[in-house]
């Protein structure tokens, strides 16, 4: 039964992360890990792909990586 | 693991590439 430890893997959720800072793939992934959402992998990438596609976050590379973000 | 997660991010980047 869910708690109010759970996460949740929303577009609200990605919204914010990606409005505080810059974020890679892994970096989101991390936030919305399988064992604290419950979700399995293949639904974690599913899920985050299309909340990735509905936000089109801005792109740009620090470090050489690709980071997602997002202006308020 | 780590390369659990390492899977993961490629299998994002990868529907996402094809969209982006």
């Amino acid at each position: 039964t869910p708690s109010s430890s759970d996460v949740l893997l929303t577009e609200d959720a990605v919204r914010r992360y990606l409005i505080r800072k810059p974020m890679t793939t892994k970096d989101l992934l991390k936030k919305f890990q399988t064992k604290r959402t419950g979700l399995s992998s293949e639904q974690t990438v599913n899920v985050l792909a299309q909340i990735l596609k509905r936000l089109n976050p801005e792109r740009k590379n620090i470090n050489d990586k690709m980071h997602f973000y997002l202006t308020e | 693991s780590n390369s659990e997660a390492d899977e993961m991010a490629a299998a994002l980047e990868a529907e996402l590439n094809d969209f982006m």
